[in-house]
């Protein structure tokens, strides 16, 4: 695939620590299925967007990087809390 | 509430003020804390407890980036805080980020401590995060009046969930005064002066009868409106909020949307194209985006061109298709263009003239799916909107899945 631009790389860096933090997302860094991190990736944003009613589409939309970027409490929004 | 919902085992529960952030005065950080805790105390069997040394339940302090758990904070912005579940050690603490802005004003340039607190300290009593929009235990931060705080019904059913009810009397937060033990305090916990124990504003919960079930054969609305593919039914302070996401009646009051309108509506629509919705009291009206009030309002509802003998209107909806939306009062109505932002010409006219069935007064209009609902009392008229033909009659409640 085309090389992502740096905003959108520098949005999924973003995310990817969101969802770590707040959607007991792991990403397996060696994993051999990179189509497998994606849709695990995707399935946590799907979560993500469920939780705070936004349109479940899976992808990194305007709407869905704005509600990341919002002011918030530390503490996960999913039950894995340890 | 957290896996295996881990709650204070007793009614008596202990909080220590580590430190301070330098954003604020002292006393307006224990006040802001105070004020937290009452809010819990208020609806619960939960009584507080401020120790000055030892090892107390909750142990609040502010700290940055890294402070020696496994969640660093992140510097301005972002995670504002943290807080524990009940539980031994730091079981309940309560973190806050001391790189942000605290303020005890609830305004954009800063975070409101009382807000963050209130939340925070709802997880060190045991609750998890809240989707419900308005809820103190959402997880992002909503600025918000804090003069009339009070905390939203999904709060109130959380906490009842796991400590029930308070006693007759709500519990006010109490202080260990003098202090407990006379172990050294550390500097940072020494108060500048021990402040005059002040007597807690009390805040209750609210007074209005309680909420009607949903179910009820009997049920009446004042006001019904949709807003962003949502519909919100009013009927004193409480709404009835019912989402295309959600397949339950989700509980709120008005408060924990527009505090400064908690007293409730006479009538309401929705100009969806601009993002609009339109509230009515008496003999004014507002208008608010999500959750803003839009500047200069209310505004007299002359301004829209009714006369000055119109005190106050039953009901209103938006017709998409004709961009017009029509008021009802009492046994007449007028049909307002929304793009001239004026009444029709010909107006007003009689409701059972115009539309079928509907020979009396409407208590609350909707469209929805192309169609009318009218409501009067407990039932409602379901009319084509382009014919003005009444299809069907249901009960008020039909949305709420009985």
């Amino acid at each position: 695939f085309p090389e992502v631009p740096d905003k959108e790389n520098e949005d999924m860096q973003f995310a990817k620590k969101y969802l770590e933090n707040f959607y007991d997302f792991k990403e397996e860094k060696n994993s051999l299925f990179k189509s497998k991190n994606l849709n695990h990736m995707t399935d946590k944003i799907r979560e993500m967007q469920s939780f705070f009613g936004l349109e479940v589409t899976g992808n990194l939309d305007r709407k869905t990087m704005d509600m990341m970027k919002q002011p918030r409490c530390g503490i996960p929004d999913v039950r894995s809390y340890s | 509430t957290f896996p295996q919902s881990p709650r204070w085992r007793r009614e008596d529960v202990t909080y220590r003020i580590l430190n301070y952030t330098p954003d604020m005065l002292q006393a307006d950080v224990e006040e802001a804390i105070a004020k937290a805790f009452q809010l819990w105390s208020s609806v619960t069997p939960l009584r507080f407890t401020r120790l000055y040394s030892g090892q107390a339940d909750i142990m609040i302090s502010f700290a940055n980036g890294f402070h020696g758990d496994f969640y660093s904070f992140d510097g301005p912005g972002g995670t504002l805080a943290h807080a524990y579940p009940p539980g031994n050690g730091i079981g309940g603490d309560a973190h806050f980020d001391e790189d942000e802005n605290w303020t005890k004003f609830a305004t954009s340039s800063g975070y409101n401590l009382f807000l963050v607190a209130a939340h925070e300290l709802g997880h060190s009593l045991g609750l998890g995060h809240s989707n419900v929009l308005g809820a103190l235990m959402y997880p992002i931060y909503m600025p918000q009046d804090i003069r009339s705080y009070r905390l939203p019904q999904d709060d109130i059913d959380g906490i009842q969930a796991l400590y029930g009810p308070p006693r007759e009397t709500p519990a006010l937060p109490t202080e260990a005064y003098p202090p407990q033990e006379t172990t050294e305090m550390t500097s940072a916990e020494t108060p500048t002066e021990m402040s005059p124990r002040e007597e807690p504003t009390e805040i209750t919960p609210s007074k209005t009868p309680t909420r009607p079930k949903d179910c009820d054969p009997h049920l009446t609305f004042d006001a019904i409106t949709t807003l962003r593919g949502e519909t919100l039914f009013f009927k004193g302070s409480y709404v009835w909020r019912k989402s295309p996401y959600f397949s339950d009646i989700e509980h709120d009051t008005i408060s924990s949307f527009w505090p400064s309108l908690a007293d409730g509506f006479d009538a309401a629509y929705e100009v969806d194209k601009r993002d609009r919705v339109l509230f009515f009291k008496d003999n004014k009206y507002w208008a608010v985006s999500g959750y803003s009030i839009e500047s200069g309002f209310p505004k007299p509802i002359q301004n829209l061109g009714f006369p000055t003998s119109v005190r106050k209107i039953d009901a209103a909806v938006y017709d998409q298709n004709t961009k017009k939306t029509y008021f009802f009062v009492g046994s007449i109505y007028w049909s307002f263009n929304e793009n001239t932002q004026s009444m029709e010409r010909g107006y007003p006219r009689k409701i059972a003239a115009d539309f079928q069935g509907i020979g009396h007064k409407v208590d609350a209009a909707l469209q929805k799916n192309g169609l009318f609902y009218f409501f009067h009392g407990s039932n409602q008229y379901e009319v084509d909107i382009k014919s003005k033909k009444l299809i069907r009659v249901l009960k008020s409640n039909s949305w709420f899945n009985c």
